[in-house]
């Protein structure tokens, strides 16, 4: 997906490990394939 | 190799961080600077950026990490925000996003690395899970290969042992021999094969540019294009030197940068045409100039008018592609004040004139490279810069004025004396952060700014 810069990004799910215990949150980094 | 150097940034106390925040002054983004590293790359970093860093405001005896966001960039350095501050500034801390220390979210799950809120707001938040869902979700962060991009951005060409030909420091006219030493950020230290070794086996004569820089050339470059080099002076003896204990490598054209191409045809510069040209040895000064040699591939031999020797020995030389040559007219049309041949005052200096005075002409304005660039800097920002008279040394420094492509730089806490004009695109210039990421010293601003 690009954004209204023209940046490329993906998806990715990602890992949090805490004092509290883990979960997982998805966020977007940069498109490596771009 | 510390000793090779001046004052070190990071002992002397200095921060890059509060210096910012101190002066109010903004560094140069990253994009400005086509040879840094990761410059490509470094669109996809900006404000609102989520990162996990290393947690120092925690008692625990072991290394924990916490999330934080990007709230400003100065180059490669970031203040951050660690999550759970909001609106509280007091514990932002100043980074530099590539150093070990700051990672994209998820790194710490699978490094095994826990992370923990600083002790300031441990106790604020009741449910650590569902705040932190509703802060990352959606948000961005470092690509995972941020660190790898970085190391691959910094590979070197060159190696310990490599010969090439070099500007003779002691003669600016010719070129000299000399073998990579060391290699920094892209940055060479170079031994002349004959500059000798001192009793205690110091290096006696060395040169520092960027391997980008328009002052190395190939093996062969200065008979292929009709420059004069400095035969290596067979009786200096420097084998007991590290540099020179392996077998040596020649380097090739492909190691270094290509320049623009130029055309040589029936409208290229002839001995005697007149130019306005950075002084070779004075770098804030743009004098009034004369080609005095055309060599090949574009090259040209320039002397400043009124204070040359006479032998050729302070010839400098410039392509015609070099932001340091420059049409007759230039400075006047950008209000720069034009350094005149002894005799000469402002008041009745013209060009038509002086040039009618010397049977001369100007060099055809065709012939220079002064498109304008949209370079990005402006007056006032703030980076590291390498002192050409001492290329040694990079230091802070501020960008003073923009004209085209030519960029003042003053070094700060120096006399404006000390101001050198540099190019926009020049690889001896590099952003806040640059030194560190790199490992070479930085040399602090000299007295209070």
């Amino acid at each position: 997906a690009a954004d209204a810069t023209g940046r490329k990004w993906e998806q990715k799910q990602v890992q949090i490990k805490t004092l509290e215990g883990e979960f997982s949150v998805t966020m977007w980094a940069s498109d490596d394939k771009k | 190799e510390s000793r090779a150097f001046g004052q070190d940034a990071t002992v002397a106390g200095f921060d890059w961080g509060s210096y910012l925040e101190k002066s109010g002054y903004l560094a140069a983004p990253l994009s400005c600077f086509r040879h840094a590293p990761l410059c490509a790359q470094w669109e996809d970093i900006y404000v609102g950026l989520k990162v996990e860093v290393l947690n120092t405001h925690t008692a625990l005896p072991s290394k924990v990490y916490w999330i934080a966001t990007v709230v400003r960039l100065a180059g490669y350095k970031a203040l951050l925000r660690y999550e759970g501050f909001e609106d509280d500034d007091s514990c932002d801390l100043w980074c530099n996003l590539g150093t070990a220390d700051v990672h994209p979210i998820g790194w710490c799950a699978v490094n095994s690395k826990l992370l923990v809120p600083p002790q300031e707001v441990h106790q604020k938040i009741k449910d650590w899970k569902s705040y932190l869902m509703e802060r990352l979700v959606g948000a961005h962060t470092l690509p995972v290969d941020f660190h790898v991009k970085m190391a691959d951005s910094m590979r070197c060409p060159f190696r310990q042992g490599v010969r090439l030909e070099v500007v003779d420091r002691s003669q600016v006219s010719r070129t000299r021999y000399a073998v990579v030493d060391t290699i920094i950020g892209g940055r060479l230290r170079l031994l002349y094969e004959d500059g000798g070794l001192g009793a205690s086996g110091e290096v006696l004569s060395d040169f520092w540019c960027h391997m980008w820089s328009s002052l190395v050339h190939p093996v062969g470059w200065s008979e292929r294009v009709g420059h004069t080099i400095k035969e290596t002076d067979k009786n200096v003896n420097m084998s007991s030197h590290p540099a020179f204990r392996k077998v040596l490598q020649d380097s090739v054209p492909n190691q270094f940068k290509k320049l623009r191409t130029v055309y040589m045809g029936d409208t290229f510069f002839e001995e005697g045409m007149k130019l306005e040209a950075i002084d070779p040895l004075n770098l804030g000064n743009i004098c009034v100039a004369s080609v005095r040699k055309v060599l090949l591939d574009g090259y040209i031999m320039v002397g400043i008018d009124g204070v040359e020797i006479g032998d050729g020995s302070d010839w400098f030389c410039y392509h015609a592609s070099s932001h340091a040559i420059l049409p007759v007219g230039y400075c006047q049309n950008n209000n720069i004040i034009l350094t005149l041949p002894p005799g000469y005052v402002q008041e009745s200096f013209t060009w038509p004139k002086y040039l009618e005075e010397m049977g001369a002409v100007a060099a055809p304005r065709r012939l220079f490279n002064t498109d304008a660039v949209g370079h990005g800097f402006t007056a006032g920002m703030k980076i590291e810069a390498v002192d050409l008279m001492e290329p040694r040394l990079v230091c802070v420094a501020t960008v003073r004025r923009c004209v085209g492509r030519l960029l003042l730089l003053h070094f700060d806490g120096w006399e404006p004396e000390f101001d050198q004009w540099v190019d926009c695109q020049s690889p001896e210039i590099y952003p806040v952060g640059w030194c560190e990421i790199t490992g070479y010293q930085l040399q602090p601003p000299i007295g209070p700014e």
